[in-house]
């Protein structure tokens, strides 16, 4: 017995269009479709069911794995005391409420939180995350709006540091990836973490909205130059998007993603399960 | 770009005098793959795709010194038409005050919108506004927009009971008593799939018959614009749609998509954080900007 080892066009046609319409992207549908290929030349199949279970197996090896130096679960043991967190992205993508999310998490995890408000720019940005610090029950480091925002950032995590803290998210403002002037602001900023705790910032998420399209990519890209993304966190799942721009990034830049947004209240937060969206992306 | 990939696609076919279903596919598949790189929306794309095919059919391209070039003005000239003329205009009402009613996804630049307008309005057509602070939900979200209008001596009206349809209700009497001519209402973000969100804006629209119903998308959208831009223009049935963040360098396509899918003008662009970096919609530099 052989079985099949090509796949026919018309399922090509059907999976292209599907990857297209996530937001995948062409260049990824290409190489997806490309691995499928070979895939089946080698593995050969038989008949449908096979075959999908396949399609899904190679786009889930495209997407990186957490490590456990910078563990997914809340409940995992955070490999620095203070675990510095630094949460960055363009503009309205959701940052702010994630780390709201994320303060709530931690804390019922039994790990001690600490906010650092380096927002200083936009209006009522500082006002909005003492609101979610205030709902998750977890201090925060604030200096207003228009105070230096690295200085924000040095406080906070000089501070989790002599206060023992377990764990230290702080929120930068959002700023389009062209803007070579903010960008290097975020540079800055991530420098003068690693002055007062060694290491810091430990990990650096990139916040994507699932509903954005190619131009996610060279968000990536720019962020990854700045500040070095170790992870991402993708929002709005809720809505209708499907969020396939993760994959490219994923595959491309060797970072996972590590959370994705459900909503917008305090517990709408899951971390990543490769399978379930990949299966999503059929379903 | 695209000009120099269809040059490349055109180098295949050197000689060929006339242009047949055959040596057109190569070309062809050079735009839809631009437009889906540029986000267009699939189905979008494919149609769009389709026109500038039949438009090109025997249209003698191939026989031009530079088929390439032409080749993409043909796709330049047909985005601009789809995109209709330069807008940035507002509907007045005949008594007032006019109802400017401001509606979107999450994030996509509402409020930060509603205080340009507001700026706007003011600045450039003498108007006297008020805004309407009917987002209840989002933490600061009032504190947000007070600051913004702080910024430009323009008030706010907001109420401490978490009901946007009393906001946008006793906005526009405060207006009608105080002789303002403009009431501008911001409101929360919500999803299209969000049945009690969507009810609400429906019910916001109906208590105060808006003039004008902005619908404001983030430019860096992807193949999810159509499903919101329908849905929302469904319930709502929107005068015009606002583009966000275009001082990005996303290439936009999301604008052609919706465009296409609702036929509704593009009527202002929003071009930075600042309250000045409002501009009215330019077809042809859309058009140039999604050809990359
Ligand atoms: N439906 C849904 N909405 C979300 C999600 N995450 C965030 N939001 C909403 O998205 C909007 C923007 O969220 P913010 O947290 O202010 O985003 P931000 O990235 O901090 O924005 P800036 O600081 O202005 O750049 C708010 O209305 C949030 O409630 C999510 O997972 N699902
Ligand atoms: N660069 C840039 N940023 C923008 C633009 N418009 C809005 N923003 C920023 O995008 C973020 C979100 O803007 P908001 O006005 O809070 O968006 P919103 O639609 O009211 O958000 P929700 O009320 O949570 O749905 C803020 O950081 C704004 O400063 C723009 O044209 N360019
Ligand atoms: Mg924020
Ligand atoms: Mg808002």
């Amino acid at each position: 017995f052989v079985g099949k080892d090509t796949v026919d066009d018309e399922t090509l046609d059907e999976l292209e269009e599907i990857l297209i319409t996530s937001d995948v992207g062409v260049k990824t549908t290409i190489e997806i479709i490309k691995r499928i290929e070979k895939r089946v030349a080698r593995d050969k199949f038989v008949g449908q069911a096979e075959l999908q279970a396949l399609l899904r197996e190679e786009i889930v090896t495209l997407l990186q794995e957490n490590t456990a130096d910078k563990p997914a679960a809340f409940d995992a043991p955070l490999p620095n005391k203070p675990h510095v967190v630094l949460i960055v992205g363009v503009n309205g993508v959701g940052k702010t409420t994630t780390i709201g999310k994320l303060s709530y998490m931690y804390k019922a995890a039994g790990k001690n939180v600490l906010l650092g408000a380096a927002d200083t720019f936009r209006a009522a940005a500082v006002d909005q995350l003492k609101i979610w610090s205030e709902r998750a029950g977890v201090p925060i480091i604030e200096q207003g709006q228009n105070a230096d925002p690295a200085a924000v950032a040095f406080d906070t995590t000089a501070a989790a540091k002599s206060r023992g803290s377990d764990i230290a998210l702080i929120d930068t403002a959002g700023r389009l990836h062209n803007k070579k002037a903010l960008m290097d602001e975020l540079s800055k900023i991530k420098r003068v973490m690693s002055k007062v705790v060694e290491g810091a910032p430990h990990e650096v998420i990139l916040v994507l909205d699932a509903s954005t399209g190619q131009n996610a990519m060279q968000q990536a890209k720019a962020f990854t130059q700045a500040v070095d993304i170790t992870g991402l966190a993708l929002t709005k799942l809720d809505g209708t998007a499907k969020g396939g721009i993760v994959i490219g990034i994923s595959h491309e830049l060797n970072v996972p993603v590590k959370y994705i947004g459900l909503g917008e209240k305090i517990e709408d937060l899951q971390v990543f399960d490769k399978k379930a969206f990949v299966n999503a992306l059929f379903g | 770009n695209l000009s120099s990939n269809l040059d490349k696609a055109f180098q295949s076919l050197k000689g060929e005098s006339r242009i047949t279903d055959v040596n057109i596919a190569e070309t062809v598949r050079e735009i839809r793959r631009a437009l889906l790189d540029a986000d267009v929306n699939y189905e979008v794309a494919r149609q769009f795709t389709a026109d500038i095919k039949e438009k090109v059919m025997g249209s003698g391209v191939l026989t031009s010194v530079n088929p390439g070039q032409q080749f993409t003005k043909i796709v330049y000239d047909e985005l601009v038409e789809t995109f209709g003329g330069e807008r940035s205009d507002i509907a007045q009402a005949h008594t007032p005050p006019t109802v400017i009613l401001i509606a979107g996804l999450q994030g996509s630049g509402k409020t930060t919108f509603s205080g340009k307008l507001a700026r706007y309005l003011k600045q450039e057509h003498k108007r006297n506004p008020l805004l309407a602070a009917a987002d209840v939900y989002r933490p600061a979200a009032v504190n947000q927009l007070k600051t913004l209008a702080s910024q430009i001596d323009v008030p706010v009206y907001s109420i401490e009971q978490k009901d946007a349809v009393r906001v946008a209700k006793e906005a526009v009497s405060m207006a009608k008593s105080l002789a303002m001519d403009t009431v501008i209402i911001d409101t929360a973000g919500r999803l299209h799939v969000d049945e009690e969100m969507m009810n609400e804006v429906a019910e916001i629209k109906k208590a105060v018959n808006p003039d004008e119903i902005l619908f404001v998308v983030d430019s860096m959208t992807g193949q999810d614009a159509v499903n919101t831009a329908k849905e929302f223009n469904e319930r709502l049935n929107f005068n015009g749609v606002v583009l966000t963040k275009l001082d990005g360098d996303t290439r936009g396509g999301a604008a052609l998509s919706i465009k296409t899918v609702v036929d509704k003008p593009i009527k202002f662009v929003s071009t930075g954080e600042k309250l000045d970096a409002i501009s009215p919609f330019y077809p042809d530099r859309m058009a140039q900007r999604i050809l990359g």
